[in-house]
């Protein structure tokens, strides 16, 4: 029955990409996730893929132990300052990156295992006004953060204990900076988009702030996920939480657009649409797979290059979802449930 | 998408970016 009411709903018409149940774990002190990811760990001579969930006050740290079944290995925990996120590093290994705030993000801290002293820490890396956070490859964190006066966008690079190397400033365009995206394939290119509307590009190497293409009026406060860049265009994965509905495209939690960085002019390539009956999103971007939880507490997948909704996670007895993550490796899901129920899905 | 639509598309447009871009 359990199986049953976790099976996928494939929509008409689409491919045959679904969502497999691989296992779940459930922490019976914990309830409402504030998120989930997945962090490379070294435990008894073998690096495994281990699961990490996040509650308003603590962080665990959770470890395979057989097929099905989860252990936890750790909890953190955290001060007075609640915890909003998990901020992915993705290849970094022992170490969790958490930001802490109420409605913005306050401080970003690092939870890890320091083998000097056979124990488990935290240590803080950032505080202030942070507007956005990611992290990167090669174990670089770029955060955009505002005063009153200046806005700056700084990337930390972490040695593999988690100490902080150096750090590097970009500059800062006028308009305040909100969410930040890798560029596939180009690790010296970074994108933000802005409150204004508008796809920064950046050099990471150099610093320099190379371009500012504004996003359309259609599609208001555009937050970006994802780039790829492709035969001289530049691919960015946008979410719209406040699009108004059209006819052409109806409702699009998601939307690929190619900018021409040379010209800025842009084109949209796909609209990813809500099935039908839904509305509301809270979304995740990997690769080219989207995830997000839907206000009927179904989760959605698409694929964002076909621009097609390909698996569908209703709401079961259970409960509905609250959290959709994609892993730092591979194609796995992390589904979570309001009563601290957890469910890796291969995709 | 075309040239028409976008303009002149460059392969080397980061490369280009970054020598036009102030240091």
């Amino acid at each position: 029955e359990v199986a049953e009411q976790l099976t996928p709903v494939l929509l008409d018409g689409l491919r045959e990409e679904t969502l497999q149940l691989v296992s779940k774990l459930k922490d019976p002190s914990s309830c409402c996730p504030v998120d989930v990811s997945t962090v490379w760990w070294d435990g008894a001579g073998c690096r495994e893929l281990c699961v990490v969930t996040a509650a308003e006050s603590s962080v665990s740290l959770w470890k395979p132990l057989a097929p099905d079944s989860w252990g936890k290995v750790y909890t953190w925990q955290l001060g007075e300052i609640p915890v909003i996120q998990i901020i992915p590093l993705p290849d970094m290994c022992n170490l969790v990156c958490i930001a802490l705030g109420d409605l913005e993000i306050a401080e970003i801290r690092l939870l890890l295992y320091s083998s000097e002293n056979d124990s488990f820490k935290q240590s803080l890396v950032k505080t202030g006004n942070i507007k956005a956070v990611l992290g990167l490859k090669d174990r670089r964190l770029v955060s955009s953060s505002r005063t009153v006066q200046e806005q700056q966008v700084e990337i930390v690079t972490f040695s593999e204990t988690g100490r902080s190397k150096d750090g590097q400033t970009l500059m800062p365009p006028e308009e305040t900076v909100l969410a930040l995206a890798e560029v596939e394939g180009m690790r010296d290119a970074l994108v933000g988009t802005t409150a204004l509307n508008s796809i920064v590009v950046w050099n990471v190497k150099t610093g320099q702030l190379l371009k500012k293409m504004h996003v359309g009026y259609s599609y208001p406060a555009s937050i970006c996920h994802r780039a790829y860049s492709d035969s001289g265009l530049l691919f960015v994965a946008l979410s719209h939480p406040h699009a108004k509905e059209s006819k052409s495209c109806g409702n699009p939690p998601f939307r690929v657009v190619a900018f021409n960085p040379k010209t800025a002019r842009s084109v949209g390539v796909t609209f990813s649409s809500l099935p039908p009956g839904h509305a509301g999103r809270q979304g995740d971007v990997q690769d080219t797979w989207a995830a997000a939880v839907l206000s009927s507490g179904a989760v959605a997948v698409w694929d964002l290059l076909l621009g097609q909704c390909t698996a569908l996670l209703p709401p079961g007895p259970a409960g509905s979802w609250v959290l959709a993550r994609w892993a730092t490796t591979g194609a796995c899901l992390l589904a979570g449930r309001r009563d601290g129920t957890v469910c890796l899905y291969r995709y | 998408c075309s040239e028409s639509d976008l303009g002149p598309i460059s392969l080397n447009w980061f490369e280009e970016l970054s020598a036009e871009a102030p240091p």
